[in-house]
């Protein structure tokens, strides 16, 4: 049963759709929506960060004022940690026509560099809107605010694309961008990866993840967690994650049917 | 002047319809037919994402109002009915000649999009914009 709770429906067709109609109206707005079926997320994915920002981001351009969004999110996951939209953020939204999130693929327990203070990311770029070009990235990692520290203490943070990983020696590392934090400071660091989400596009091969590293002010590698980086094992709705904005280069044509 | 159909002869001798006989002809065509006689205009129609059980990978929004036109479009177009000069044309020559030149049709003038929210099978979440999703106003063309 659905509730006839607004005026808008007060003249639509007043009884349940038979499952061949209901049927025939998933494929034809499947198609519209430019998907070959409709998908089926995991369940657990939801709590993460990224459906708190990307529904931020989705809030933005809505036209009602009123914000948008299931229940669903008002209530499972807080607003306070709801990763800020940026002015920045902003300007890419209004020239994209596709905006994509992307969940970091390894998991903590698979982080084989765990020891060695370095924390690692892998995103799967290979299943984007087909002929779209990316006009911007950005990766999103969260830091708490830092209790137990001399508020003063600064420690920098360094991401890494990794160029190459030979079998037997050092892995390759090109430094991306690198952040001053202080030990104070709360809220997420934003990195731009642009250039190497594109690259990582049109070379799929060469996407083989990013490092990232933190050092102290004496220039000492440093578990991430003693900055308060939330670098995979944090609560879920500050996990890291790859942003991308998209703008259609072709005018897309439905499938036929 | 609008043409007759290919092969039938135009008969010349045959009196011009006046206005007065399209008149007629209109009205009683209205009466048989029941036809309502609202104006093109736009009516509501909504689009529930919830009613076709998508509410587990569609985040935002529930559904959306997406509307549809319909309506006459017969002489004299009113005023509140956007037209464009070539329907206005249309209208008075289909009084003319019912049988050779259709009413204009009551369609969409101004289309307005929307936005997305959605998982995909990976779990990523992807904000899409779609375009000419939603009527914004409908008109005689």
């Amino acid at each position: 049963n659905f509730s006839v709770d607004s005026e808008v429906r007060s003249s639509f067709i007043q009884r349940r759709l038979r499952n061949q109609e209901r049927r025939e109206m998933q494929r034809e707005i499947l198609s519209i929506l430019g998907l070959p079926h409709r998908p089926r997320p995991h369940l657990h994915t939801k709590h993460n960060a990224a459906p708190m920002f990307m529904l931020d981001l989705y809030n933005t351009i809505s036209t009602d004022t009123e914000p948008h969004g299931y229940s669903y999110y008002k209530t499972v996951l807080p607003t306070q940690t709801s990763s800020v939209v940026t002015p920045q953020d902003s300007r890419f939204l209004d020239d994209a026509d596709t905006v994509m999130s992307f969940v970091n693929l390894i998991d903590r327990d698979q982080d084989l560099l765990f020891q060695q203070h370095t924390r690692e990311f892998r995103f799967d770029l290979s299943r984007i809107p087909e002929g779209e070009a990316i006009t911007a990235a950005e990766f999103r990692i969260y830091k708490d605010f830092i209790q137990e520290r001399n508020e003063n203490e600064t420690f920098r943070v360094r991401v890494y694309q990794v160029l190459r990983e030979p079998p037997n020696s050092e892995v390759e590392l090109l430094l991306l961008d690198q952040r001053e934090v202080w030990a104070s400071e709360e809220g997420w660091l934003v990195f731009d990866l642009t250039t190497t989400s594109n690259l990582w596009l049109v070379n799929p091969e060469q996407n083989l993840g990013l490092h990232l590293v933190l050092e102290d002010s004496n220039g000492q590698k440093r578990n991430p967690q003693m900055a308060g980086l939330a670098t995979g094992n944090g609560p879920q709705d500050k996990q890291p994650f790859l942003v991308v904005f998209f703008k259609a280069n072709e005018v897309r044509l439905r499938s036929v049917r | 002047s609008a043409h007759g159909h290919k092969g039938r002869q135009s008969n010349r001798s045959k009196p011009q319809r006046t206005v007065q006989d399209a008149l007629k002809a209109v009205e009683a065509a209205t009466e048989n037919l029941g036809i309502s006689k609202e104006g093109c205009k736009k009516h509501e129609l909504y689009v529930s994402f919830r009613d076709l059980g998508w509410q587990d990978w569609i985040i935002a929004p529930e559904g959306y109002a997406a509307y549809y036109c319909e309506g006459e479009c017969a002489f004299p177009l009113n005023s509140y009915m956007n037209a464009t000069n070539h329907a206005i044309v249309q209208t008075l020559v289909h009084f003319i000649n019912p049988e050779t030149v259709p009413k204009p049709c009551c369609a969409p003038t101004q289309l307005h999009g929307i936005s997305v929210l959605y998982f995909d099978d990976g779990s990523n979440v992807i904000l899409k914009k779609y375009r000419n999703m939603v009527v914004r106003a409908c008109g005689c063309h």
